[in-house]
């Protein structure tokens, strides 16, 4: 199984509509998901139409108060499964630290789902900070997807994320992660400020940035309110053809 | 001086848009504003034109081991003063957390500034996060303002944030912080997802949303990159037009 967190510490960048989106549009094409909502605020998880339920979120398997399994909830979708986000979440940036392992109590919490052959990736929504449950999926995931916004304070972001990357690869808490993709997202097509931002991200990491672009579409904002992904939503719509894409993309890459 | 937070852990609802351009319109007016970036991002500073500096932000003050006075910079504007952020910021939710007093040691900072008379307003800009940044500013604001996207997960983080804002009141760290108001923003008259959004908020929450709504316009995400306000850069647009209402609005609900 892989790991890809999904982070940006940018807030309103996507993280969320990538999160859920890319792991419906995989689970459609047979490939074994895993989506960890790791935000407090469990947009995925109602987004997708499994709210968060009281003790349901792996806030008392990071406390070792209780088993991973038991948080493993099945959707609609065969071969997609989800861990589910509560507010109480929010607590362990305080409970973990004070803890000397906070950066990889989460990679041994996830470690045995590794090898156990159910999933082929799991997909980490993180939450817009950078507090330690952002870092502890950087220390726990084999791949970074950057989701980033076609504006100007997306830029200033980016730098960011990328440095923190870095900073994780050379301390030997988590060497071997690398950046999955830089994915952009929200493009006005009518605006040069998109374009421009494109070309910016592009000059600059080059291959890293994926070839799909995600672009604004009004329905991508109105699917969470019925509690579907794009693809249950509006099948036809600019955003399921974009997620779709970005499957097909995130699959030949990651041979 | 009054001390507005302008917060909201959902991530890019338009938090540092609202800041700056609001401090803009207020200071155009003669209003004497103190803008404090808190947010390690630091999108207001830069946005500004006040980039962050090493040691510029309130990190060494809130340690005790700086003055608060040399933090201040007089803007462009008259009657506009900024405190700026930097990434340091981020690590005093770990140094705070250890700390007794870490909810109160911002409103002990910003204590003098409150009685020596030299602005009438200080506006803190928020990061996307349930943190100790964010908690202290409440537990140091009179006023909470509140922007919120009019999209799905806006009215999800708007019950959460309002819910925060009660434990403040019900604690006695801050049991007189009210609720400024409550802003819709990048509001698109084309989609029914932006009308129904706005209603529901009036529905529930009434006269405590602002009567002015901030319209969706690409001038407002272009004025960053030209390190201006929307004042500046686009005095006619719509975004101007708009944020102008509300600091006319909200000088006359401040009374
Ligand atoms: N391509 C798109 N077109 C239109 N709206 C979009 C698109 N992608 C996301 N949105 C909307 O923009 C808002 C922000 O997206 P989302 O919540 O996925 O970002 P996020 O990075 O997860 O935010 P946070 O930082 O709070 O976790 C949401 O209301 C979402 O519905
Ligand atoms: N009314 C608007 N119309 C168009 N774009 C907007 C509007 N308000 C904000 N934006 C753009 O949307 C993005 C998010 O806004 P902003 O950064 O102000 O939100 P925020 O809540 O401060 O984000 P964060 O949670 O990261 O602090 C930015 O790129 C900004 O330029
Ligand atoms: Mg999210
Ligand atoms: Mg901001």
């Amino acid at each position: 199984m892989r790991i890809i967190a999904v982070a940006n510490q940018k807030g309103g960048v996507g993280k969320t509509t990538t999160s859920m989106n890319l792991a419906a549009c995989l689970a459609e094409r047979g490939v074994r998901v895993l989506l960890l909502d790791l935000d407090p605020q469990a947009n995925a998880s109602s987004a997708l139409g499994y709210p968060p339920q009281p003790g349901g979120s792996l806030y008392p398997v990071l406390l070792g108060e209780d088993w991973l399994e038991g948080k493993i909830v099945q959707t609609r979708f065969p071969s997609l499964s989800i861990i589910p986000s509560e507010m109480e979440l929010a607590g362990i940036e305080i409970e973990l630290a004070r803890a000397e392992n906070h950066l990889t109590r989460l990679a041994e919490v996830l470690a045995p789902l590794r090898n156990d052959g159910r999933f082929d990736y799991m997909i980490i929504d993180c939450p817009p900070s950078l507090g330690i449950l952002m870092t502890s999926a950087l220390a726990a995931a084999d791949g970074l997807l950057i989701p980033i916004q076609c504006e100007y304070f997306g830029l200033e972001g980016l730098a960011k994320i990328v440095e923190i990357h870095e900073q994780i690869t050379q301390s030997d808490i988590n060497p071997n992660v690398t950046i999955e993709g830089i994915l952009m997202t929200m493009y006005d097509s009518r605006t040069n400020l998109s374009k421009s931002v494109v070309e910016d991200v592009r000059r600059v990491f080059g291959d890293l940035v994926y070839k799909t672009i995600i672009p604004r579409s009004v329905s991508l904002s109105e699917a969470p309110s019925y509690e579907q992904s794009i693809i249950e939503y509006a099948p036809s719509s600019r955003g399921a053809v974009a997620y779709r894409e970005l499957a097909k993309e995130f699959l030949k890459r990651a041979r």
